[in-house]
């Protein structure tokens, strides 16, 4: 038996394979998989790292990012930094559906939801905002600056750079291997 | 981070990320996932690919490209996305990356790169030899 059709998906989050293949045996599309997939990691929060109350960022704001991609027309939709709107990869796919764009960024990009229906509400939990008062209280640490003063590996910010750069190692600071990542 | 692939049974090919990025990130920072191409990327006439991972680094390989033009050149799943996570590893060993890989055939793979806190990486698959979604793992290289 030919093994198609086929989902495959990172990390174990099972409820969104189910998901997307349920879609496919119902007579959807591999965009209609994908968006249904991945938009219940969204709902679900998958391990901290997908949708809503993770990962806030210095201010303690939790933004977005996702795309869609159709290979038969080899179209996108993309959002980065989204704010304020949930199902990130809902957006994505009206990108795709109702632009001739690929990626929109930012509070613009939440206009842009809005304009398609999504609604514009808080992705702060109690959770994320936990996360970033300890953050804070251990000197914000880590971070992901680098060549400022004041000296970013011991304080928080506002950072400025030094009179004089001095040129440091890498151009990419080891923050641990589970630490930073997508 | 999710990364999704999803190929109907007429052939046709979608892929997908979602992820809320990294925690504590500078004010508008976006990561990889939603670039095509690194992210995600999917073609009916070679396949499609999605990485996970340090995102200020995977971004700048553009894994998922990379690995969906190794399958086209003939390379399994599971080796088109070892090469891509090879390519990375010259230059960053100690990146956090993973790639998963899917042919038009229906063949698929993964791979990551191997840390000592990381040294398995797991992954779903359902396809129609499968009652249900399957957690697989691949040790990392």
């Amino acid at each position: 038996a030919r093994p198609l059709p086929l989902v495959l998906n990172t990390w174990p989050f099972r409820n969104a394979t189910e998901t997307a293949w349920k879609m496919l045996m119902c007579g959807g599309s591999a965009l209609d998989a994908v968006e249904t997939g991945c938009a219940v990691c969204e709902r679900e929060q998958c391990d901290g790292t997908v949708g809503f109350g993770g990962s806030p960022d210095e201010f303690g704001e939790t933004t977005l990012d996702a795309m869609i991609m159709d290979g038969t027309t080899m179209n996108v939709g993309a959002v980065g930094d989204l704010r304020r709107i949930k199902n990130a990869i809902g957006v994505a796919r009206k990108v795709l559906e109702h632009t001739t764009h690929t990626l929109l960024a930012g509070e613009s990009a939440t206009k842009f939801a809005e304009s398609m229906g999504f609604v514009n509400e808080d992705l702060s939990t109690d959770t994320s905002r936990a996360l970033h008062a300890d953050w804070l209280a251990r000197n914000c640490q880590p971070n992901y600056w680098r060549n400022v003063i004041p000296d970013a590996s011991k304080y928080c910010g506002p950072y400025k750079p030094p009179s004089i750069l001095k040129q440091d190692g890498s151009a990419y600071g080891e923050t641990g291997a589970h630490y930073g990542h997508d | 981070t999710i990364g999704m692939i999803a190929i109907h049974k007429t052939g046709h090919t979608a892929a997908g990320t979602s992820t809320n990025g990294i925690k504590f990130k500078i004010h508008g920072r976006i990561g990889d996932s939603p670039i095509p191409g690194a992210g995600a990327y999917a073609d009916d006439t070679a396949g499609a690919a999605a990485a996970t991972g340090d995102g200020d680094i995977l971004m700048r390989f553009l894994p998922s490209y990379q690995a969906v033009e190794y399958m086209r050149g003939g390379e399994s799943p599971t080796t088109a996305c070892q090469k891509v996570i090879s390519r990375i590893q010259k230059y960053f060993p100690k990146f956090f990356g993973a790639v998963i890989c899917a042919n038009v055939t229906g063949s698929y793979g993964a791979a990551c790169n191997k840390l000592p806190e990381f040294t398995q990486f797991r992954f779903m698959v359902y396809n129609s030899l499968m009652e249900q979604p399957v957690e697989e793992k691949v040790d990392c290289i």
